[in-house]
């Protein structure tokens, strides 16, 4: 995250490869299920064993002795709708919630998160020098409507997309963050608006920045968690 | 610290049938599967055993799969290992632990029957402990050419058998990360280390987490992209060391599938021309030490085609990646090159929601095979032609019975994917609106909350 700084998500993961490496995050909506973004996984039948999921601490590379810390291998894969870019994550076992540990709330089917709701990404990836690499970090983002950001992107916006403001001070996610949550606040709760997918560039202060619209796929979210 | 196992090689979930006529004289007894091995190492007829890794317990078995009326079986409760030397088809050093059940000569000569002396009389009778048996070439006398026998032939009396050496059996192409050969010993003859052990050395190469790396017994691999084929050593003074495998000398395997323009996969068959970060930081040149040193050296890794400082996946990462120009970021992923599509193309469309589609495409967007709508297996389906009779639920023909806003799926025959959408896209200027634009009539349950003083002190 470019532009950010240390603070609680706690329904956003960690996603490790057998060598105990981060390198893709995600967001907690089940005690067993985690979304994120198509683009971290080789396929959608890749054999995960090995791989993890880890929960409850700010840091990306916890000591041993970090007491909130949960680590859960990934038990499968599920690839979403061809154009949504997204995947879930079923765990081996439900992830224990408590102060550090949450579940994201998804948004009602179709759902159009209004101009100016205020949202927030989080994630341990790249910060450009502009923060602790090793923590979480975090970064607010106002919504973009959809027609202004379908403007600035000279019509190459997507339905299945959604759209924050570019800030002057350069805020936005980067390498490690794809498959996180952009998080907004609707009704007192935070909402699973968004899912961070790579962008040619980080933190741009020209363009507005593109996330999947998890809210065209709350129905798919739901029958995958059914069946 | 070499371990007993180190002889034998093991097949998990399997265990020997021999036929009924040859009832087992010992019954299972407790232990370890190191100490089963030892007492099989100890004991003149065992040759294998069968370990139950639940109940620790260990049988041993007087003969391997290559014995007469013996077939493997699989079974879960059981690992079977068999004594290494029954089951090489090499030989290690000159060959006088060969067990192996070749009879024929290097010039095809059928061997003679140790038992026999004729047509050649000889002084090499078979014993319990000299692997003498039926007409298997042998190295009784430590010769240098390795095992032999006495020919049928009465005018040639003994002639060499031929067996390569294990070492040059199988050959390993580019950086050996496929060679699945029997080589257990290191390039300065050090026996390695079981990888399914963690004496005498802690590894994280567990063969269970890594199951495409082929990690089997103590037998040199190269689960991390090295430059060659390596083990952990049974010297504890030594952690590891690479082995010396013979390469392949017929043309080097072009790289399957390349792409330029997208990954697929781990992008391993990536061979763009990328050069930066996702966000924008110019990669390392593959053959510069600079700012980062690392061991991915483009000669040493012909088949990765490390040209430049294009982004590769040399090492089986998650996706094509290099080294960056920036000294504070080692590494990073080149996220950005587009996935190539790997859906299978679509000869129909739908309207709408597919709600009314009646075709009879009945595959998965990825060519899986799509389960009956009758059919309780793989999956025991939540929605069936009994739940839903007006949704024409016929065959395995895909279908839209739940109103799906993503288009007709079906469950499928894989067991580990229930449902998918099928191959079939919607009719073009197909879209639903999206609704709710105020937030008011929205409610959440147990979620989205979060201690947020935690939030303001971000410690």
């Amino acid at each position: 995250i470019v532009g950010g700084q240390p603070g609680n998500s706690p329904w956003t993961v960690s996603i490790r490869n057998r060598a105990g490496m981060h390198f893709c995050g995600g967001s907690l909506v089940k005690e067993q299920w985690v979304i994120s973004t198509r683009q971290c996984f080789s396929s959608c039948d890749a054999d995960l064993v090995g791989y993890e999921v880890q929960l409850g601490t700010l840091f990306k590379d916890p000591g041993p002795g970090d007491p909130d810390q949960q680590t859960i291998p990934i038990a499968r894969i599920v690839c979403g709708p061809s154009e949504s870019q997204l995947v879930m994550l079923q765990l081996a076992r439900p992830a224990t919630l408590n102060t550090r540990v949450a579940l994201i709330c998804l948004p009602p089917e179709r759902y159009i998160v209004p101009a100016g709701t205020l949202c927030e990404i989080a994630g341990w990836g790249e910060t450009r020098g502009t923060g602790d690499g090793s923590m979480l970090n975090v970064a607010r983002l106002p919504v973009l409507a959809h027609g202004e950001c379908h403007a600035a992107l000279r019509g190459r916006l997507k339905e299945s997309e959604l759209c924050t403001a570019p800030l002057r001070a350069g805020v936005g996610a980067c390498e490690g963050d794809y498959g996180g949550p952009l998080a907004c606040l609707t009704a007192d709760c935070w909402v699973l608006e968004g899912v961070i997918t790579p962008s040619r560039v980080c933190a741009r202060t020209d363009q507005p920045s593109l996330f999947i619209r998890v809210s065209l796929y709350a129905d798919w979210i739901h029958k995958v968690m059914k069946m | 610290h070499r371990s007993p196992l180190n002889d034998f090689q093991r097949l998990r979930a399997t265990e020997l049938l021999a036929a009924p006529a040859a009832p087992l004289l010992l019954l299972p007894e407790p232990g370890s599967a190191e100490q089963c091995a030892r007492r099989c190492a100890a004991s003149r007829t065992c040759r294998a055993f069968h370990h139950d890794r639940q109940g620790q317990l260990c049988q041993l078995l007087p003969w391997t799969q290559h014995s007469p009326h013996v077939q493997l079986q699989k079974n879960i409760h059981y690992d079977l290992y068999q004594k290494k030397d029954y089951l090489r088809d090499c030989i290690v050093a000159d060959g006088t632990s060969y067990r192996g059940t070749r009879a024929t000569t290097e010039k095809g000569l059928r061997c003679q029957h140790w038992q026999a002396t004729t047509p050649h009389d000889h002084r090499f009778l078979p014993s319990p402990r000299n692997g003498l048996e039926e007409n298997y070439c042998r190295n009784p006398d430590r010769d240098k050419r390795g095992p032999w026998c006495y020919t049928v032939d009465p005018n040639i009396r003994h002639q060499s058998c031929g067996i390569k050496k294990c070492e040059d059996a199988v050959c390993m192409t580019c950086n050996g990360e496929d060679y699945r050969g029997t080589v257990d010993h290191t390039e300065s003859g050090t026996e390695c280390q079981r990888w399914d052990l963690q004496h005498p050395h802690k590894h994280p190469y567990h063969p269970n987490k890594y199951p495409d790396k082929g990690l089997d017994d103590n037998y040199c691999r190269n689960p991390d992209s090295s430059e060659r084929p390596w083990c952990y050593t049974t010297d504890p003074e030594r952690e590891r060391e690479f082995c010396h495998i013979r390469l392949c000398t017929e043309k080097r395997p072009r790289t399957p599938n390349i792409t330029t323009s997208c990954f697929r996969g781990k992008g391993e068959s990536y061979r763009g021309r990328v050069n930066v970060t996702v966000s924008g930081i110019p990669c390392q040149r593959w053959d510069a030490q600079t700012p980062h040193r690392h061991h991915f050296v483009p000669e040493k890794y012909p088949c990765k085609d490390l040209q430049e400082n294009y982004c590769r996946n040399p090492d089986g990462s998650e996706a094509p990646w290099c080294f960056t120009s920036r000294p504070t970021i080692r590494i990073a992923f080149c996220f950005q090159i587009r996935r190539c599509p790997d859906e299978l193309d679509t000869q129909e469309c739908y309207h709408g929601r597919g709600q009314h589609y009646h075709g009879h495409i009945s595959k998965t967007r990825k060519g899986i095979t799509c389960q009956p709508w009758a059919a309780q297996a793989p999956h025991v389906p939540q929605i069936s032609p009994i739940t839903h009779p007006e949704a024409h639920l016929e065959e395995n023909y895909c279908r839209n019975p739940d109103n799906d806003s993503h288009g007709p799926w079906c469950y499928t025959m894989d067991p580990r994917t229930p449902f998918d959408y099928c191959a079939i896209k919607p009719c073009s200027g197909n879209t639903v609106p999206s609704i709710l634009e105020n937030a008011d009539t929205v409610a959440f349950e147990q979620c989205g909350r979060r201690d947020e003083r935690l939030q303001l002190k971000g410690r």
